[in-house]
């Protein structure tokens, strides 16, 4: 169960330091830190089963998306993206452009191919 | 139909009525298939339904729905994009000219889909990017893209080394309407030296290619298996291999090596 990594990487991109407020209440930057927690702890639930921390956690994150009016569908970044360079929405929408601002472009993003043909 | 999974996995399947092929936090693409020809479990898609979930900020929810009868250029609002961003767009794919073709691009989660209908029937390819999907066992029961078909519809190798040694009727459906003219009864030689014709190498598409035409005995159709190639082609960048070192292998499939 890694929910203490989930939660460590949730204070650090809505650190002070890190340049965002939590009091920003409609803040982009932060819905998209808050779905990125909510999604770091659903790929946690298999192994999280029953962990006191990880079901705080949830209902924790439940609270904080109708507190600060985010939405649970969105873009979500594991990094926070420099405020100087805060994107626009438009930059938001496009998965790659997301992909550079994180800081992972890096890391070759890997694509999967399904398809269905014939009989 | 054949199935590519997002694992690499080929498959053939019966899986005859509406099925779900993925269903996650983006999109849920469901298909129904019918049955192609009287005395065969083989069946061929109909109709595809792709809805994309809302994601705020970027687009609306929409739904795509692609029937043999209609591939439409919109989405079933009768709109061509999703929200005002632009990033979830409809376009018509001319170039290769197997059958009529629909390109859907969702930029806001690196996905692009296509859709043909192929004779008389439909193909379906996406490409998503491996962090947007998840492939844990818990994740949202049956998805073909990603866990394959279930065991019991899988169409076995034996199967069609009888079949293909009857001819082959066209059947009826409640949704293809009147019976068709019968198709020509392809030889194992035939189908393989028809294929060549489209295909060079001597992959899984090919082989997908001749079981088509054995069970169909339709040339039109059995340009299926060149289309989906094409679809893979045209849906870069893509990781996967499109020829196996190894020897072309059916995973569960309905060709065996003898009678391709």
């Amino acid at each position: 169960c890694r929910i203490q990594r989930c939660n460590a990487e949730y204070v650090a991109s809505t650190s002070p330091s890190s340049g965002l407020q939590e009091d920003v209440a409609l803040d982009v930057d932060y819905c998209i830190a808050l779905r990125a927690y909510a999604l770091c702890t659903r790929r946690q639930a298999r192994s999280c089963r029953g962990d006191l921390v990880y079901h705080s956690a949830v209902f924790r994150i439940k609270e904080l998306f109708s507190q600060h009016n985010c939405s649970s569908d969105g873009p979500t970044s594991s990094a926070k993206v420099p405020s100087t360079s805060r994107p626009a929405v438009s930059e938001l929408c496009d998965y790659e452009n997301r992909v550079l601002l994180s800081g992972s472009a890096s890391q070759q993003k890997k694509y999967a191919h399904c398809g269905l043909f014939g009989d | 139909p054949h199935l590519r999974t997002f694992r690499d996995e080929f498959q053939t399947c019966k899986v005859e009525g509406a099925w779900p092929l993925i269903d996650n936090r983006f999109l849920s693409v469901q298909v129904t298939n019918v049955p192609v020809v009287l005395g065969s479990s083989a069946t061929a898609t109909s109709k595809i339904t792709v809805i994309f979930k809302s994601y705020h900020g970027c687009t609306d929810q929409k739904v795509y729905q692609a029937t043999t009868e209609d591939l439409p250029l919109a989405f079933q609002d009768g709109t061509r994009s999703g929200g005002d961003s632009g990033s979830l767009t409809i376009v018509e794919r001319g170039g290769s000219g197997v059958g009529r073709q629909v390109k859907i691009q969702a930029r806001y989660m690196g996905t692009s889909i296509i859709v043909r209908r192929v004779g008389s029937y439909l193909t379906f390819a996406i490409r998503m990017p491996e962090d947007t999907l998840d492939f844990s066992e818990d994740s949202g029961g049956l998805q073909l893209c990603l866990h394959g078909c279930p065991r019991n519809e899988l169409i076995k190798e034996h199967t069609l080394g009888r079949q293909s040694q009857q001819p082959r009727l066209q059947g009826t459906n409640t949704e293809m309407g009147p019976l068709r003219p019968p198709h020509q009864v392809y030889t194992v030689e035939r189908a393989t030296a028809k294929c060549r014709e489209t295909l060079q190498v001597e992959d899984v598409y090919f082989q997908s290619c001749v079981f088509d035409l054995l069970t169909t005995g339709d040339p039109e159709f059995s340009m299926a298996a060149f289309g989906a190639l094409e679809d893979l082609k045209a849906l870069p960048p893509s990781k996967l291999k499109q020829n196996s070192p190894r020897p072309p292998r059916l995973y569960n499939q309905g060709v065996s090596d003898s009678s391709a």
